[in-house]
């Protein structure tokens, strides 16, 4: 682990008394190797150590009598405050029923987020409604109907409706026929590249009003998440992140990349397979996670 | 990159980041450069797009991309694809089918999941599209008790070729794994060891996390091949060399896109190109 390393490097250092410029610079490159191997995009490493830098050449460290620990502080530190910003809340407010939009790459979470999130909404009273636009995959419909089935929820489906529009529409009649108060959205999945299925999404949140637009994210995306927080904003302008399959030992450095890129805030993770397996973010945890 | 004899600190960050960008991990696009530090010291070429595509093909040399090569004929043969949530397995299966049908083979998918959410009715759908045989068990059966039947099923009939669906799964649960080592065997005590090819699929869009997936399923699964999917993301899936370094397992294919027709077989050059160049 990452304090292992730097123990090692450090009782070297420390039969040597004071730190150097040298040491410092040494100490940082294994950070950034660390940052690295945990996902973390090759600009924002570099930002990162560069901004712990800065901080480690100062009288704290270097005239510190644990200068080690003090630089994992520091990354910890900095890590921290960009992960840590906004508020969580879901934002459930608007035009009612309230309608929250789960989007991203193929194989993300997403039909299985909008089950673990009607489970999570019910829990606090909500009444919500599952719906999906997805025509594209084999038994797409049937996943979440079976997923909503088992968790007890409100699914819709119009198999007459021929546009994502149209089945949205038609779930917020029915949604408001019998009191429902939130439409959970599952989409298809995307690529950020696949610009005529990025164009879909942006007509249909142009034509309807959704309070959360979600980016469900694998939290074992590598260096490409960047490209694909870049094209997910300028197309979707997502409201929040929801980082899945943080039950892996993936270390999910993309969440960080990508945070530190759109400052979108981590409003819920993915923590296994099961309907109740979603937790609110830890930004602590999630340093320490990204830091091995 | 480089077009003057001195080459300084920024110039051998411009390749690192080629390289970590591409998902080749830390470590080894640190040993690619400091092995190009050496190479320009001592031979001084300027064409390093030529180095390093020769150096990357290298690491990749070797490697078989076909499967059953040494498959013993008229007798069956099977694929069991293995991996971690969402990574393609099942639209692999799907692609598989139809591209070994168009060869000739008789085939046959067994749906190994059965526990995900429609995991079964999916693989159906893509059996109708590849229009070969379909072999399913009950919700929630004992995956194991599935191939076994499935398998016996497929000789029964005459079928040339199975191919194994199973449930996506996190390497980190000890469950999970024990069940994909349970296929495995089982699938073994029915299918000759020339006649089985055990493939890990991986998402090109998976960073460092995909090499701590070879490592733990590798033993599990006696990985022989590697799919790598979506690779139409334009993600480089540079982790397939840090795994074809320490395993030696060859990618096989590369899924495309979406669609049955979406599989290429897996070429070297091509692929350490879209890198370098
Ligand atoms: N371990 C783990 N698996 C998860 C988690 N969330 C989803 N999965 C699994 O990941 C796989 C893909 O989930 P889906 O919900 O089908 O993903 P999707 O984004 O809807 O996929 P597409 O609709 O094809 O784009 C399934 O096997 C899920 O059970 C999680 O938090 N942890
Ligand atoms: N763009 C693209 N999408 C792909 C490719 N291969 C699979 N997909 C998509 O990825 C998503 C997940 O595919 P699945 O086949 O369900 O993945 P899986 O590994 O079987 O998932 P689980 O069984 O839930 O673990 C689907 O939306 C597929 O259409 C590919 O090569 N390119
Ligand atoms: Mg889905
Ligand atoms: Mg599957």
């Amino acid at each position: 682990a990452l304090t292992d390393k730097f123990n090692a490097i450090f009782k070297k250092l420390r039969s040597k008394g004071k730190l150097s410029e040298e040491d410092v610079d040494a100490i940082l490159k294994e950070l950034r190797m660390v940052l690295l191997e945990s996902d973390v995009h090759y600009r924002v490493a570099k930002d990162l150590t560069s901004r712990v830098r800065e901080r480690a050449v100062g009288k704290e460290v270097m005239e510190s009598v644990t200068p080690g620990e003090m630089v994992i502080k520091i990354l910890w530190e900095e890590i921290r405050q960009i992960l840590g910003g906004e508020a969580r809340e879901l934002n459930l407010s608007g035009s009612f029923p309230a309608s929250v939009m789960m989007v991203g790459l193929q194989g993300s979470g997403k039909t299985t987020t909008c089950g673990k999130l009607g489970v999570y909404l019910k829990e606090r009273g909500f009444f919500p409604l599952l719906v999906s636009t997805d025509t594209r995959r084999p038994a797409a419909k049937e996943q979440l109907r079976i997923l909503a089935q088992t968790a007890k929820l409100e699914f819709f489906d119009d198999p007459q409706a021929s546009t994502p529009q149209e089945m949205i529409k038609k779930a917020r009649d029915y949604a408001r026929e019998k009191s429902l108060d939130v439409i959970l959205v599952d989409t298809a999945g995307r690529l950020h590249v696949e610009e005529e299925l990025l164009e879909e999404l942006k007509e249909l949140i142009e034509e309807e009003e959704f309070s959360e637009r979600f980016l469900v994210l694998d939290a074992t995306t590598g260096q490409e998440a960047v490209k694909v927080a870049q094209s997910f904003e300028s197309w979707v302008h997502p409201t929040g992140l929801i980082l899945t399959k943080v039950d892996t030992d993936a270390r999910g450095g993309a969440v960080l990349s990508i945070v530190a890129q759109t400052g979108w805030p981590v409003k819920l993770v993915g923590v296994g397979e099961k309907l109740n397996q979603i937790e609110v973010f830890h930004p602590d945890r999630m340093a320490s996670r990204i830091m091995g | 990159l480089w077009s003057k004899k001195e080459t300084g600190e920024k110039d051998w960050e411009e390749l690192e980041e080629l390289l970590i960008q591409a998902d080749m991990g830390p470590a080894l696009s640190l040993e690619i450069v400091e092995e190009f530090r050496e190479f320009k010291k001592s031979r001084g070429g300027d064409d390093w797009q030529e180095w390093l595509y020769q150096k990357l093909f290298s690491l990749l040399e070797g490697n078989d991309p076909s499967l059953f090569a040494s498959a013993k004929e008229g007798e069956l043969k099977a694929i069991i694809l293995s991996g971690v949530n969402g990574v393609g397995k099942t639209t692999a299966a799907g692609k598989l089918a139809y591209l070994f049908r168009n060869k000739g083979e008789k085939v046959s998918l067994i749906a190994a999941d059965t526990f995900r959410a429609a995991a079964m009715e999916q693989l159906e759908v893509w059996a109708q599209r590849a229009k070969c045989r379909y072999f399913r068990g009950t919700e929630g059966a004992d995956p194991g008790a599935v191939v076994f039947d499935g398998i016996s099923s497929a000789r029964h009939q005459g079928d040339t070729l199975v191919i194994i669906d199973t449930a996506g799964r996190s390497h980190v649960n000890k469950n999970l794994l024990a069940e994909l080592e349970k296929v495995v065997r089982v699938t073994k005590k029915l299918i000759l060891p020339s006649n089985l090819e055990s493939i890990l699929v991986i998402d090109a869009l998976a960073g460092q996390n995909a090499f701590l997936q070879a490592q733990s399923l590798f033993p599990v699964a006696d990985l022989s091949g590697i799919i790598l999917t979506k690779w139409d993301s334009q993600a480089k899936g540079g982790i397939v060399f840090r795994i074809g370094k320490e395993f030696h397992l060859p990618v096989k294919y590369l899924g495309v896109g979406e669609g049955i027709e979406d599989l290429v077989p897996f070429d070297a050059e091509e692929f350490v190109k879209t890198i370098v160049y």
